[in-house]
Parts: C-alpha cells; structure tokens; sequence
C-alpha cells in the first residue's frame, strides 16, 4: 500500500501501535499468500 | 515480543448507517492489544478524520484556509465504541474490553485469516 498511517494508543501504560492501510493487498501478509 | 495481528475492521451491518461510517479498515497490530485500545484507536482516528473533513468543508465555503476545531475534535474523541464478533447462525458478539486481540483469535475466530471484526457507537452515549 501507498501509505500507511500508524498511531500509537495507550491504556494502563500498556502502549501498542497501529498501523492501518486503505487496501489490503501488499499490507496483509495472509492475503498475498492466498 | 508479541507476534503481530491483522485485522479487518467494519462498521456493524445492523447498528451503524452507512452514511455515518462506510470504511472498512485494514489494521495491523501486536497481539496484546486489547479490545479497549482497539475501541480507543477507532474513536482517536474517526475523531482525526471528522476534524480534516471539517477543516476541508470550512476551506471550501470560505475560500482560505480553516482551522481545526479543537472543541469539536475533543467532542468527537470522546465518543466510545463498542467492538463485535460475528459467530454462528448471523449473530453478534459484544467483545469485554479486556480481552487481547491474541485471546479474541484464540476463542472465536480460529481460523488463518485476517481478524473480522464490527464496530458500532456505544448505545448508551
């Protein structure tokens, strides 16, 4: 995917990051092995 | 570390009007998130893009710049999300909050696919 937006997001000091894409092939790596 | 979680996040077929959020969302993330960071996550960006659609719709009319409203963005980013699992037979599951995206895959999902998953706003806002 051309651009991928990426946020990180914290809860009880627990902080993970998101990435999200506006299409899924090139991104999901269990759709590209279908 | 903890492996990583694809997702396929989309609006609640039956909860949501499809003017009001019609994206489906192709996220990755690692799999101890939970559930409320995901419900977070949805609110930060949904308030993210509301603002820029706002400020675009202000540049528009009046033919300059618009700021963002700051007011209007901290509205938004309080409205909570509540998150849904489709399980058998068409019916839907409401998600705890603390559950990981790990368990989620674990206990309902079971198969090696991108995570569904459906949001909706939280009735009793």
């Amino acid at each position: 995917p051309e651009e991928v937006t990426v946020t990180d997001i914290t809860i009880n000091s627990l902080t993970v990051t998101f990435r999200e894409a506006f299409v899924a092939r090139g991104f999901f790596r269990s759709w590209e092995l279908e | 570390p903890s492996s990583e979680i694809e997702l396929i996040f989309c609006p609640h077929p039956l909860l949501v009007n499809n003017q009001q959020y019609s994206q489906t969302r192709y996220v990755k993330t690692t799999a101890n998130a939970t559930v409320d960071h995901l419900s977070k996550y949805l609110a930060l960006r949904i308030a993210l893009e509301d603002s820029q659609s706002e400020t675009q719709a202000n540049r528009n009319m009046e033919g300059e710049p618009g700021a963002t409203s700051n007011s209007s963005l901290q509205d938004v980013s309080e409205k909570q999300f509540t998150i849904y699992i489709s399980t058998t037979g068409g019916q839907f599951s409401t998600l705890n909050g603390s559950l990981t995206l790990e368990l989620v895959n674990e206990k309902f999902w079971k198969v090696c696919k991108p995570l569904e998953l459906f949001y909706a706003p939280t009735q009793d806002q």
